[in-house]
């Protein structure tokens, strides 16, 4: 069982850290709080977004958690693809460029899995195959309109 | 494989029954504040049993279903979710990877120990050559080369006094929670899994303890 | 004291309905668990945005749940103002429209108290009277820049 | 009354001593993500004692100066706030307030109790007529007419060991937190006031207990 961990850790490991390059332009890896008996400890992330010092996890700022979190979901992501990832405004932290990098990611990772993505951010919309546009009109049901990027609107 | 449709039918803001066509790849969901973004999320939870009542931002069940059944005075009202499953490339997945030289199993007459198939998600694997030896509802789960789609429904009915039950179905067949995490879990779908992000919920990873981080991995090595 | 808390809630609670009419388009009003007792029970908000039937709150969208929250403060705020307002992206569940009418409320406020608001929105920057700078070279400290909306840009 | 510059000394992301000037009305903070605009609300929290180090994201308060100062191996670092206070509208405003008919207290002669002044926040205010009768720390703060800026500053200094002070000053003199928070609250600035909303709190109001919501109010009335 310990080795069954260890392989899935170095794995998860070393694509946290080309991931985290990516997204945060910066180092960051995995630690395990007990390296010899791994299940004596938990796991740690450190994480030094633009080559910044270490620093604890919660005095990063918003920005830099969102995309550190990501970074571990996506390394998890190529250890054991899901079918489907749902994300609810997980850009919502984001600057502008930070919302570009990511969904420049999700556009890459959607060739391995299904990717539906709740956002209200541009660059997000822009980068997407297609977006779903859901609507409420004032004491009515929610409605769905399917548009592509093309710009052909479709009703549904 | 992928989701390739989330049929709605009196679900939270869904009045009637809405269908959300979806495709593979990369898509987008938007619009305005309160137009019901998150509640598709939220059927999709409801419907795989993924969590419970308050991980869709309900305090019981019967506070999902569309407000307007409630309100008509009915004796029993009822809300439903379908997710349909596109499995055409899954399936030939499947199949290559119970075959140590690639050919599909039921084409090779060898039985699954044979084959030196030893992934446990595999093992309630039916194929055609296989489905004597399986229970009836699996031997409709997955079959080699039958079936491209698969659907899962969940039915959640309230009385008029205000108890309800719930029903889970695979294909048109009842089924429990149980089976059917069963078969999610072939599929790599799990309930702790992180492939779905709430709102709101993106930096709970790095404000969670240090242990439960690293029973992510435990439970996916 | 009971007399002095009633003052006080019908006030708030009279603000609190016209400010979320005209940031949420819909009927809000704040209601006590025991009317005859009031410190025996807590202070509900009931919120109806656009008119949607009564709900609990935990069920409100993201956005709903923000502007509700904000026409709390705002009332508070027109009863007993605070010389300064301090937020840090209250903004981040917002659709751009809701983003442009929680600024002009914002502007409006701002004649009786000081507001300081971080926002990566740009309706928000754009409704603001000045924007201040912060960036953060590789390897560098926070430089702040003074930046007006006459488009002249001051250095610090 | 506002907030007229922010002075922060080797605080978080800051190095050096960095100005942040600020005017009255609606003024909006912006920048790339990490680059610092939360710890400039942290260090007004700091300054004016608002919040423990947990509500400025440090888990103890050394945490908050900046890290090349504690890394350079220095015997004692330091770290330091200044908050300035525009007042000269509030004085003008806090003399009317005081006084029935309109005239500011210091040029009628009457004492507090002769005015009528009932509302506790003006108990301690000194005026020139009464400078004798309050202590000399009150008498320089809020001075009628006499005073129209009041800076805050606090200085958190570390040793080598770990172990910190941290110091609390009003207009240049040291003073204890509670004097701080007794001059704040005539201002109508509250640690537990809800003018300060800290990333990702603004849905906190809608969480938290009703009773607790109500408290909010009976400390306004
Ligand atoms: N049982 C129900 N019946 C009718 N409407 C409901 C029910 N449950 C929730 N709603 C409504 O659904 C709306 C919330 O929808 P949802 O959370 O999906 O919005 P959203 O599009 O995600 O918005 P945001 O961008 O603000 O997050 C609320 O206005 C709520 O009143
Ligand atoms: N003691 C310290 N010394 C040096 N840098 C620090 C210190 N404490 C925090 N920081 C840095 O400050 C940065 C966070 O700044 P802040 O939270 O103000 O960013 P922000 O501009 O609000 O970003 P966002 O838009 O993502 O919320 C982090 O990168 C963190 O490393
Ligand atoms: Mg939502
Ligand atoms: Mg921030």
């Amino acid at each position: 069982r310990q080795k069954a961990f260890r392989e899935a850790f170095d794995v998860v490991n070393q694509n946290f850290q080309s991931i985290f390059a990516e997204l945060s332009d910066g180092d960051g890896y995995l630690q395990l709080e007990d390296s010899q008996d791994p299940f004596n400890g938990g796991l740690n992330l450190v994480a030094h977004p633009k080559g910044k010092p270490v620093r604890r996890l919660a005095s990063m700022s918003g920005g830099e958690k969102s995309l550190t979190a990501l970074s571990f979901i996506f390394a998890l992501q190529r250890y054991r693809p899901s079918p489907f990832y749902a994300f609810d405004e997980v850009d919502m932290f984001l600057d502008g460029a930070n919302v570009e990098r990511l969904a420049k990611m999700i556009r890459q990772q959607s060739q391995q899995a299904q990717f539906i993505v709740v956002s209200l951010r541009r660059p997000m919309i822009e980068s997407a195959e297609r977006t779903i546009g859901v609507t409420q009109a004032r004491g009515a049901y929610t409605q769905v309109i399917g548009i592509k990027l093309t710009g052909h609107t479709a009703s549904l | 494989m992928y989701i390739k449709r989330v049929e709605l039918t009196h679900f939270k803001s869904f009045g009637g029954t809405t269908q959300v066509p979806l495709m593979g790849g990369f898509t987008v969901i938007s619009g305005p504040n309160g137009s019901g973004k998150s509640n598709i999320l939220d059927a999709l939870l409801f419907c795989l049993g993924l969590a419970g009542s308050k991980g869709m931002r309900a305090e019981r069940l019967p506070d999902l279903v569309n407000q307007n059944q409630t309100s008509r005075g009915r004796a029993t009202v009822e809300a439903s979710v379908s997710v349909t499953f596109d499995l055409s490339d899954e399936l030939e997945q499947l199949a290559l990877d119970s075959s140590p030289n690639g050919v599909p199993p039921h084409e090779s007459g060898f039985t699954d120990e044979q084959r030196g198939l030893t992934d446990e998600r595999l093992e309630n694997q039916s194929s055609a050559t296989h489905r004597n030896e399986i229970t009836p509802s699996h031997s409709k789960q997955f079959d080699g080369g039958l079936m491209k789609e698969w659907i899962v429904t969940r039915k959640l009915r309230v009385t008029q006094q205000g108890s309800y039950t719930s029903t889970y179905f695979m294909n048109g067949e009842s089924c429990t929670l149980t089976d059917l995490h069963q078969q999610l879990e072939r599929l790599r779908i799990y309930p702790e899994g992180y492939n779905v992000v709430l709102q709101g919920d993106v930096t709970g990873i790095i404000s969670m303890h240090p242990r439960e981080r690293r029973q992510i991995i435990d439970e996916l090595a």
